[in-house]
Order: C-alpha cells, then structure tokens, then sequence
C-alpha cells in the first residue's frame, strides 16, 4: 500500500485525523484521543488492478486474462480500502455507564485498485 | 464504476479543502455514533471520578489474565482490545450504582443499563463487585437479593437469593449473568440489588472509603447476529 504523498495522483491512502478535543466530543469518550479516518483516493488506470498481496494467485491470473481479452472492459477501476481494523472506544453511554467496544473495520491500513 | 464515470471517492478530491474536511469530519461522527447505535452524543451530566474508573477498570482486568491495565488514565491506542469472533461486536460495560432507599440493616442499589445494548445483545459475563468494610473479629452474614420488575413492571419480584459470610475488608464478586440476561430479554434496564447486613455495620455505600470503591456491575456482552442459512 502506498500512502499520498505531494503531487502524486495514483491510489494511495491519505491519512486523516479527527481530534474528539477540536469536535467537543472529549467529554463522553474518554479513550482514545481522536479517530484516525484515513481514506482512501486517487486514480486506478485497468493496468494497475489487482488487490496488493494477490500477485501469484490464481485470482490474478484471471483478471489478467479479463484484461487482456476485454480492453474496452465495462467496468472501470477504484482505489479503496484493502485492509481495515477496529477502533477501539471507551466511552460514557446515555446512562453514565461507561462501556468499552470494538468497532470493527473502522481504520483503514492499506488501499488498493479493485 | 459504471464505464467511464468516476469512483465514488474520487468526488472529494475536487472539493475545496475547508469544506473537504467538514464533510469528513461529519462522516466520522456519523459513523461512529451509528456504529454505537446512537442517535446523538451523549449528554454527561455527571463524570465518573477519576478514582472511581480506574480502580473498576483494574478490578475488572483482574478477572482477565490476558488483560492489563496502566496505572494512570489509559493513553490512546493502549486499550486492550476486545476478542470479537467473525466481525462480530463485543461490548464492556460499567454500571455504577445508584443508591436506593435504606434502613440500619438493608440497602438497595440500582444499576441502569443502556437501552441500545439491551434486546440486541448476548450477555457472555456479568459480575456484581462489593467493597466491604471491616466486619470486625468474627464476621458478618449478609443476605444478597437480585430484584427485577416483574413482567407488568408495577412490582418487584426475586430473581435469586445468596448468602454471603464476610470475614475481612475487601472486594468480593458475585455472578450476576443470569439476572441479567433475563433483564435484556425482558427489555427492561433496571437491576436492583438489595443487602441485608446486620445492624450498625457499614453497608457497601457507606464503607467511607470514598468513591473509589463504589458498587458496580461489569457485563460482557455482544451483538447478536441473525441466524445464517448457507445453500451449496
């Protein structure tokens, strides 16, 4: 996965923070400090598609094949998340319980052309 | 994408940054309060001390031996995850007790569950945690009831009945899992415990330890999931 960097135009992930002190929402989440709401962005050409991490698998070669016989292909490509994880929050509910979860798939780690 | 039209993300991109970053922060608040099932923030009127969270979160990861916790406020990104299976999600929860009425030799506490968990969510573990005071040479028997409102909600009946021999100061445990459970199911939030302690004796609330040794209940639970149906 590549993250964005200065003039670049193809996928990559672009890292995004969102401070819970700047959204007044310090007070009823208590950990952790911010949400990292990374995203992904930027251009797929058909020649870069493929999920990173599939390079040798049967799945490739056929999206190859695809490609090669079907160059006018009706489907474009995106870039998007390829690897997630939770976020873990601990916070005060509407009854001043203070309840602990995963929320699962909340973080993105790596982005990829699909 | 259709042929010839642009990924959905690529919309942002052309968006002046000011606004770029308003949308984003809206779309994480969005999806963090619809993750949480909440339609808004949450209002805190009153914060739990300090003193009083940390030493439920100890006594709480004590019960774990995977789990540790600092000895300060948890910094972020060192809250020990939680063990979901298959994506699905697991809750922790707190409820600290709201004192009810009380003689010389009864208390009753009431603890308040969140209305988003209950119905929609699996008890794994619930568990009752006392801090007693000294009892004195000899000790002291204390009668435990769980109450819960009985289906019409007008009365409170007895969920179950322990007996408890306290013989020094400290915390002690009692499962709770089952009455609870049977409160989720029922869709009612409110748990009461009522003591039975012997005359003159310090009740849980009033041990005079301060806040850090407040009665709680810790409940492990996850979300439930609708029964799948696989055809080869």
């Amino acid at each position: 996965s590549i993250d964005c960097r200065g003039d670049s135009r193809m996928c990559c992930r672009k890292e995004f923070f969102v401070d819970f002190k700047e959204i007044g929402w310090e007070d009823w989440i208590i950990q952790p400090e911010g949400y990292h709401m990374n995203y992904c962005t930027g251009l797929c050409p058909l020649h870069v598609a493929g999920i990173p991490g599939l390079a040798a698998s049967f799945h490739t070669a056929v999206l190859n094949l695809i490609k090669a016989n079907n160059a006018d292909a009706t489907m474009d490509s995106c870039c998007v998340p390829t690897q997630r994880r939770a976020l873990s929050l601990l916070y005060y509910d509407r009854d001043n319980n203070i309840v602990k979860t995963d929320i699962p798939d909340m973080i993105v780690d790596a982005c990829g052309c699909t | 994408a259709p042929k010839g039209r642009r990924c959905p993300a690529c919309g942002l991109a052309a968006l002046a940054p000011t606004t770029h970053r308003d949308i984003l922060v809206a779309l994480a608040k969005q999806n963090i309060l619809s993750k949480l099932r909440l339609q808004d923030r949450p209002n805190i009127t009153q914060p739990m001390a300090k003193g009083t969270l940390l030493t439920a979160l100890r006594r709480m990861r004590a019960q774990r031996p995977d789990a540790t916790i600092s000895s300060g406020m948890p910094h972020a990104g060192t809250i020990p995850p939680l063990h979901p299976g298959m994506g699905v999600q697991e809750y922790e929860m707190l409820s600290f007790a709201e004192s009810g009425s009380s003689t010389s030799h009864s208390v009753r506490l009431h603890f308040r569950f969140t209305q988003e968990l209950s119905g929609s969510t699996e008890i794994l573990q619930a568990t009752l945690y006392l801090f007693w005071a000294d009892p004195g040479p000899g000790g002291h028997l204390v009668t435990i009831r769980l109450l819960q409102p009985d289906p019409m909600g007008l009365n409170m009946t007895v969920a179950s009945e322990t007996w408890l021999e306290v013989h020094r100061a400290g915390w002690t445990t009692l499962d709770v899992g089952h009455a609870v459970q049977s409160l989720f199911s029922q869709g009612s939030q409110r748990l009461t415990v009522e003591l039975d302690v012997v005359e003159g004796w310090r009740s849980p609330l009033l041990a005079g330890h301060g806040d850090s040794h407040w009665p709680f209940v810790a409940v492990q639970a996850r979300a439930r999931t609708p029964h799948h149906v696989q055809r080869r």
